[in-house]
């Protein structure tokens, strides 16, 4: 079965429209600001961090709350199935495309943060580490 | 009167999930 991981109820800081980012290599960018290859670039910088291609398998609603959805991903070469619940309007990363989220409109009102809707087949960025085995 | 203020910077693998496979053996 897949994995779950507990998510906050509320989100972090650094979605809100306006805040700084520094990447791998110091440059500071806004959060609406970044593009896929930030993320590539960081990744080869970095010594601990890897990259991973998660496709979205499913969306549904929670069970437990109507503010969160259960995300399915199927993550990096091994097709690993992951589920995570987050709130509606949590942005995942798509390659090529940017910020997308279960509900890019209350994403767009709370954050301020341009938003795509993010759909079965789109393909997030995440992480893993480099020297896992 | 305009005080500076400190911005906060965050690293940019904050906003990127940890997706971690299931163990399986």
């Amino acid at each position: 079965p897949p994995s779950s991981t507990a998510a906050p109820s509320s989100l972090p800081p650094y979605f809100i429209k306006g805040s700084i980012i520094q990447l791998a290599d110091g440059e500071l960018k806004r959060v609406e600001d970044l593009r896929t290859e930030d993320f590539i670039q960081s990744a080869e910088i970095s010594s601990e961090l890897k990259i991973d291609s998660s496709t979205v398998e499913r969306i549904e609603g929670s069970q437990t709350s109507a503010n969160f959805a259960v995300v399915q991903f199927s993550v990096g070469e091994h097709r690993s199935q992951v589920s995570v619940e987050v709130l509606l309007e949590y942005p995942f990363f798509v390659f090529g495309q940017g910020w997308s989220s279960c509900c890019p409109d209350r994403t767009t009102q709370l954050l301020e943060l341009p938003c795509s809707k993010l759909s079965v087949g789109d393909v997030c960025i995440s992480l893993t580490l480099k020297n896992l085995k | 009167n305009v005080e500076p203020r400190s911005v906060p910077v965050f690293p940019w693998h904050s906003l990127v999930p940890f997706l971690e496979p299931s163990q399986s053996g």
